[in-house]
């Protein structure tokens, strides 16, 4: 027996929103330790992480681990029916072929879940994820790639069109800047990986859930762009750098 | 050529 009841269908409708340009179909794994989500991109390039905690939800209920596959345009499509701040509950009984309220079909999906360890980046930086979203959907009208280059006086981003190169540097705030404008970078040394720009604006439909991304780099590794959400753990998403060859 | 491999590759099966 699954109940999840939250008091406020549009954090939901947010989640969905930032994952369902990347993701057509996708397992929810529900347990008693919440709600996750692992799934990549049809090209598998890019791959996102989602996890739900259950204290963000309003009621909680997962007597046994339940994996709910579904179609997320259909589920987008039927929350949308709901109001911002309306409640949403989700029940899914033993049966497993539906959830109710919705009476949304769900399906069998085949993934295999990977192991993501979440350590040793080289360079790790958070910004404001509003100003992230901008700099990739700018950059995104000049070229089709950006080279990321983080050191440790900040983190530049290069992108080159047919017409014309574009450069953006963020210069690391102080430890005083207030923290919808702070930009901090830990790092053990510089990095600068190429990356598609249309995964990374895709990635940015999660900006309204967070005030700041944290952006994990490492030679030879997917960069991951993280957003966390203030009530409701996380929603991680990895791309795999392009190689010079 | 920008080369890219799958995400797969770079983490192991759960």
């Amino acid at each position: 027996m699954l109940e999840l009841r939250l008091t406020r269908a549009g954090l939901l409708k947010k989640v969905l929103e930032s994952i369902r340009d990347l993701v057509t179909d996708a397992n929810f794994d529900c347990a008693a330790t919440g709600c996750s989500l692992q799934a990549m991109d049809s090209s598998r390039v890019a791959m996102l992480s989602l996890l739900l905690r259950p204290d963000g939800f309003e009621h909680y209920r997962c007597d046994r681990n339940i994996s709910m596959g579904m179609n997320l345009a259909n589920m987008a499509r039927m929350l949308r029916c709901a109001s911002d701040d309306d409640t949403v509950t989700i029940n899914a009984d033993d049966a497993q072929d539906k959830i109710s309220d919705y009476e949304m079909k769900l399906m069998h999906i085949t993934s295999e879940n990977l192991e993501i360890p979440e350590a040793g980046y080289e360079a790790i930086v958070k910004m404001p994820a509003s100003l992230f979203a901008r700099i990739c959907k700018d950059l995104g009208t000049i070229g089709d790639t950006v080279m990321i280059s983080v050191t440790k006086e900040g983190i530049q981003f290069f992108t080159r069109g047919d017409i014309r190169t574009a450069n953006i540097f963020c210069r690391k705030t102080t430890p005083v800047a207030k923290e919808k404008e702070a930009i901090s970078i830990e790092m053990e040394k510089p990095v600068s990986l190429t990356l598609a720009l249309r995964y990374l604006i895709s990635f940015t439909k999660a900006t309204p859930l967070a005030k700041q991304v944290t952006i994990s780099m490492s030679y030879g590794r997917p960069i991951v762009v993280e957003y966390k959400m203030e009530i409701m753990d996380h929603i991680r998403f990895y791309l795999v750098p392009k190689v010079e060859e | 050529v920008n080369q890219q491999s799958q995400i797969t590759s770079f983490f192991s099966k759960k």
